[in-house]
């Protein structure tokens, strides 16, 4: 039924915010508080030194372990949002494929010092510097400005936490089963964000937030050409010591 | 769900 009058009550919107509010502060990898305290821990020089002494196909390993951890807390963040367990689980899938790696870069901006552009990896805080031995200058940059751009909103966790649930739940997202229903969903969350923006006087948000989303496709888009690039050079590598999950969503 | 053996089984997992 195209017209089914979903009940869009105030009540439930505001129980729909705080659920999602809940699922990501649950599945957050990191505390805030955790991140503000350790913001000037940062990496020696020799720290860096070593980083930067590891060959390609060791970085890209690291940092392919690192993504997986991360994506897994998207996964289970996907599964705490209302309605998305309902979903069949073809569509499931379809939606963190792509979605999962987007949310992850939103998240990213928790751990990111904008004052000396640096991120929390590893346990401490690193400049672009410390991947250079991943042979990907550009993605790096591409990313670090995409973390600034997301701090300077100032998004405070409950409007993160909106936001990547509209990341992932995107019924534009190519092979997916009840269109409908995705759409449906999804019309909840762009209320629940009008209307905690209306709430926190922040409307012109919105429209920022929504910019953002073909930024994040680009730096996916730009993630898979590289591994690509790094596949054909280590075609072994990726199939024998990347993590299987990480296989599964980018090759 | 067969190309994506291992999110399947994320998925399937409970949510404690």
């Amino acid at each position: 039924d195209p017209y089914c009058p979903y009940p869009t009550s105030l009540l439930h919107i505001e129980e729909l915010c705080d659920s999602i509010v809940r699922s990501h502060r649950d599945t957050s990898q990191f505390r805030l508080e955790e991140l503000q305290a350790l913001r000037w821990k940062l990496f020696s020089r020799e720290e860096l030194h070593a980083y930067q002494s590891k060959s390609v196909d060791e970085m890209w390993q690291h940092c392919a372990v690192r993504l997986t951890e991360a994506v897994q807390y998207v996964v289970e963040f996907a599964k705490r949002i209302p309605g998305f367990r309902g979903l069949g689980q073809n569509d499931q899938i379809t939606l963190l494929k792509t979605g999962s790696m987007e949310v992850v870069l939103v998240r990213m901006s928790r751990c990111f010092n904008t004052e000396n552009s640096t991120v929390f990896f590893d346990g401490k805080f690193g400049s672009t510097e410390l991947f250079k031995s991943l042979g990907c200058g550009d993605l790096m940059v591409a990313v670090f400005d995409f973390a600034h751009s997301v701090c300077a909103l100032r998004l405070t966790e409950q409007q993160m936490a909106l936001f990547s649930s509209l990341v992932l739940i995107n019924p534009d997202r190519p092979c997916l089963e009840d269109r409908g229903r995705v759409h449906r969903m999804r019309r909840d969350l762009e209320v629940c964000l009008s209307h905690m923006l209306r709430r926190d006087n922040q409307e012109s948000l919105q429209h920022k937030l929504y910019q953002k989303v073909s930024v994040l496709q680009s730096l996916c888009s730009l993630h898979v050409e590289k591994l690509h690039w790094f596949s054909q050079r280590y075609p072994l590598i990726v199939h024998s010591v990347f993590p299987p999950l990480y296989k599964e969503l980018f090759t | 769900k067969e190309k994506h053996k291992i999110l399947h089984r994320l998925l399937q997992n409970s949510t404690s």
